[in-house]
């Protein structure tokens, strides 16, 4: 088992394996192993992002949580052992370069607004995204008007009525819309990384 | 405002899950 482990990280460090797997070429790969190496050892040198080096990432502050950064997290985290190596890191960011189509954007999406992880979206799951997002931010809704919102959502987007929001649905809804739904699924950054970026060296090779 | 939205709209919206800020320090 542990020479298997240990040869799949080799190979998910390859940026020519990881290039064909994702959007990314080889040059851009190399330039996200920099902005990986730094996020990876903010708080632990041991190459891999732990959940609070990732929120530091994302909020500078390794203390702040977000029902929001924990999905985001958990996705990224595929093999799901509580950090997010370099190969978990790139596949990931792949569904947020502007050539990523849209319904994988919208998989993408769903699974992480589907918190219970049931296979589809419930009034309660969304109640609580919208408490989440009440708690980390200034809005203030009262309670009447959540249900108003979640009506709403539901009248839209549960096209089959059956009170949840299942994966075909959910691909109708967002490209109904996807300017709207999908806005947070692009990082415009991943575009040219190699430009964007020159402070990201392109090195002959990814380091240990 | 927010009444006329949808849920999912408010979150994209409200910016709470939004990764550029990894690129930006």
């Amino acid at each position: 088992m542990g020479c298997c482990c240990t040869k799949q990280r080799v190979d998910h460090k390859d940026p020519a394996v990881l290039a064909s797997q994702t959007y990314f070429n080889i040059s851009e790969i190399e330039a996200l192993y920099d902005l990986f190496k730094k996020l990876s050892s903010s708080i632990i040198h041991d190459g891999v992002i732990s959940k609070e080096e990732f929120q530091l990432g994302l909020f500078g502050s390794s203390e702040k949580r977000s029902l929001f950064a924990d999905r985001v997290f958990q996705l990224f985290d595929s093999k799901n052992d509580g950090v997010i190596e370099f190969g978990e890191f790139v596949k990931a960011l792949s569904v947020f370069h502007p050539a990523a189509p849209q319904a994988q954007k919208a998989d993408f999406a769903f699974r992480l607004y589907d918190i219970s992880q049931r296979g589809f979206i419930e009034r309660g799951e969304v109640r609580e995204m919208i408490l989440a997002l009440l708690n980390e931010s200034d809005l203030v809704l009262c309670h009447d008007i959540i249900e108003v919102i979640i009506d709403k959502t539901f009248e839209e987007a549960d096209s089959k009525g059956d009170g949840r929001i299942d994966p075909e649905e959910w691909q109708e809804f967002v490209a109904r819309n996807p300017s709207l739904l999908l806005r947070n699924m692009t990082i415009p950054y991943l575009k040219d990384l190699t430009t964007q970026f020159p402070s990201f060296k392109l090195t002959s090779g990814i380091e240990d | 405002k927010p009444v006329s939205m949808n849920a999912f709209e408010l979150i994209c919206r409200s910016q709470s899950f939004n990764l550029d800020s990894l690129f930006e320090k």
